[in-house]
């Protein structure tokens, strides 16, 4: 059972290491707080932006608690790959930069034949995807749907008012 | 496989029928707050029986029958497309099914799965029917067929909002479990 | 005592229906579970967005839920007023247009003697704020400060990149 | 009143002495992420004693001393300045220490009140210091001040980062103690 858990464990530090380096610019790894005693020990994330101290995550900005939690996120999704993820607003703490770089990581996953419906009202991540949904409320809360594909379109219209 | 259409017909904000076509890749939904955006995502849940209606923000399963309409059901239905270099689908996971199933019949190739799943308010309660590829089912039998692909109540491919929020205040001992639960 | 929680909850009822007004355009307003024993009582936040049904909080979708709890907020605050106010990213669920109604909402009560220090990523919220003070890392994670006074500047510069 | 001017010293990431000038009305402070927006929020906190070490997201106080100097101490002055037609700030308040202030002392005239906190890394483990005005104080003496303005730890004017989403996610009973509180 111990070496079981182990086992989950290496493999999900080993997806964390490689994500993270390539979300965050940085090093990152799980971390346990009683190693000889795994079934009763907490786990937490230990994170070292570039030109920073190693963290753990508790300690860390808003936007790099997300960026460190969807790392980890993504390397759980890597134990039980599916056929499709769907996102809802995972973006809402990050900057600008941080979206592009989770965006350009969206865009590798989904070349690898996984489909990604990911709900964000951030531009940068609108901009990298293949397609928009857009979605708006007709007078008595009723939900209309409609297709954008043209990602100029997007961008100019109502979606062009925000900053990182 | 993908997502290759959803039918959200009478459910939460969707009063009527909605069809909404899907692509492989990465697509984005995007509008203004209210309009609909994560009931899309809570019809994904609800069809494939992926949660509880209070992960759908709703106090019992008839909260999410649409309130404007004076319908009394509601219904989502999800088909998934084979794409090229996969093996069948697992319609032959369905036994006998596939057995009795005419050799003309599309779904004995495997190139789509299809889910509904329709909750009616009745006399004696709220009733919950679930068919795959059009003849009725048992949530085990989906879960069994989905769960082949990693897609059930306990896998991560599913981020609702404010999940990442969950995943950022857990405790570590939480967090630990969850690879317990791997394991 | 059950008199004195009437009159607090009287009154900040009273600044939740108005603050909401104006924020959310709608009614909204407390709601008690058991009005009769008020000190066992739970209290929920109802509204009722211009066209909707009046919901509680806990149907709501994220933005409105982050509205909603932020009328209760400011109507919590008008309780008992302070010379300034500090809030950092309160409005990260919000869409452009409520931000520019929170942003409105802050111009408001900044003209009536308030100070407002708004930490914000918001292209809605710093346009319409005096003055932007500009925060950076310096190699090595040292935070460097600068003021940006012209609104222009800092909206054409790396705060351009957003969407509502 | 207003705040007029922070002084951040070797606080968190604010390695050596940064001046931070602040006017009336309505100021946005913004950066990329983990730039230090939330550190200048927790300075306020950490200066006017408004919080625990957990809330600025330190395990203990000594945490809170810049990781990349040597110094091993931290500070940080905040300056409150009366506005036109404010009566004159509660340095009154502090009862004696004024009556025996001269007359040609400026604070006496209760244009500006400043408050100072240090915490210094001694042998004896760590020590924190209070300032008002340049004297020494107790944190009691400097809350009865501030909490004649509503700036005490139960007040709301502070809304740090998540805090919203705390709101969001209260329970009926937690949201209904809230207005206890305040009655
Ligand atoms: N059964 C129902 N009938 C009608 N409307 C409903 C029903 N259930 C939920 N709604 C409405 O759906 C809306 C929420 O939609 P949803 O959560 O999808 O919004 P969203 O686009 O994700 O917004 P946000 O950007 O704020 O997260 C609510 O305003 C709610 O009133
Ligand atoms: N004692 C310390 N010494 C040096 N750096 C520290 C110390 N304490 C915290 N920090 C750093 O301060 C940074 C966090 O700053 P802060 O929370 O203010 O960021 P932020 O600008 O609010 O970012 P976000 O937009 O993500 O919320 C962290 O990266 C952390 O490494
Ligand atoms: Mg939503
Ligand atoms: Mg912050």
């Amino acid at each position: 059972k111990k070496a079981s858990f182990r086992k989950a464990f290496d493999e999900i530090d080993g997806h964390f290491r490689t994500i993270f380096e390539t979300l965050a610019d940085g090093d990152g790894h799980l971390t346990l707080s009683n190693p000889e005693d795994p079934l009763n020990s907490g786990m937490t994330l230990m994170a070292r932006p570039r030109g920073k101290k190693m963290q753990r995550i508790e300690a860390m900005s808003g936007g790099e608690k997300s960026l460190t939690s969807l790392a980890f996120v993504f390397a759980l999704q890597r134990t039980m790959p599916a056929p499709f993820y769907a996102l809802d607003e995972v973006d809402m703490n990050l900057d600008g930069i941080n979206v592009e770089k989770l965006a350009n990581m969206v865009v590798q996953e989904s070349q690898k034949a996984s489909q990604f419906l990911v709900v964000s009202l951030r531009k940068p991540m609108i901009e990298r995807s293949q397609r928009t949904i857009g979605v708006t409320q007709k007078p008595g809360g009723k939900t209309h749907v409609t297709g954008i594909r043209i990602r100029a379109e997007v961008v100019n219209h109502h979606l062009a008012d925000e900053i990182d | 496989m993908h997502i290759c259409e959803i039918v959200i017909d009478n459910f939460k904000s969707f009063s009527g029928k909605t069809v909404i076509p899907f692509e492989k890749g990465f697509t984005t939904i995007s509008g203004p707050n209210g309009s609909g955006k994560s009931n899309i995502i809570d019809s994904i849940l609800f069809c494939l029986g992926l949660s509880t209606s209070r992960t759908m923000r709703a106090e019992k399963l008839t909260d999410l029958i649409n309130h404007h309409s004076q319908r009394k059901s509601c219904e989502v239905t999800i088909t998934f497309q084979r794409d090229e270099h996969e093996a069948a689908l697992p319609v032959g996971f369905l036994g006998d099914r596939v057995e009795g199933a005419s050799d003309s019949d599309p779904l004995t190739e495997g190139t789509t799965l299809q889910v509904t799943r329709k909750i009616k308010v009745t006399s004696s309660g709220p009733q919950s029917q679930y068919l795959m590829n059009g003849r009725s089912s048992t949530l085990t039998e989906i879960h069994d067929v989905l769960g082949r692909y990693h897609v059930s109540p306990g896998s991560f491919n599913v981020m609702m909002q404010g999940d990442v929020q969950g995943f950022v205040n857990m405790s570590p001992m939480e967090r630990r479990k969850i690879i317990d639960e791997i394991a």
